[in-house]
């Protein structure tokens, strides 16, 4: 189940229980999270000192372009809905079929301060 | 703390949603 709408800005990272609780479930449903690249970081032109992102993403097969496009008039609408940056790559195959990949961060979240022993 | 990139309970809402919504559509 959904957690409600978060209230107010900038949102902190989960903390290990969010993580726990929502996390394992979403792994469960493929999503997996992954790192932007520096490869994918220089295409989008942004400078050496941009912070590496932590992103969730999964990738979604659909069995025609019909289906797919109104997949992806949906996940617009809920983008507008939830106010969230859409972002996507499609041209993807899923087991021989179309797929879409939609990844998700915070790009301005808020990271916990690190213990003053940490490294 | 910094504002840096990160995974936020935002996006956990945004990711269960989706696949709310994509249950039907996808294959």
């Amino acid at each position: 189940e959904a957690p409600p709408p978060v209230k107010g800005w900038p949102t902190p990272w989960l903390t290990q229980d969010e993580f726990n609780h929502y996390m394992l479930p979403l792994y469960e449903h493929n999503w997996r999270t992954t790192i932007e690249t520096q490869k994918q970081i220089q295409a989008e032109g942004t400078q050496s000192t941009h912070a590496l992102g932590t992103f969730l993403e999964k990738t979604f097969a659909f069995d025609d372009s019909r289906s797919c496009f109104a997949a992806l008039q949906s996940i617009h609408e809920l983008c507008e809905k939830e106010k969230h940056h859409c972002e996507w790559t499609g041209g993807g195959r899923l087991d021989g079929k179309n797929a879409v990949t939609i990844p998700v961060c915070t790009h301005t979240a808020m990271r916990p301060e690190w213990p003053e022993d940490g490294s | 703390g910094r504002k840096v990139p990160g995974i936020t309970l935002r996006d956990v809402r945004f990711a269960i949603l989706l696949d709310q919504t994509l249950a039907c559509q996808v294959s």
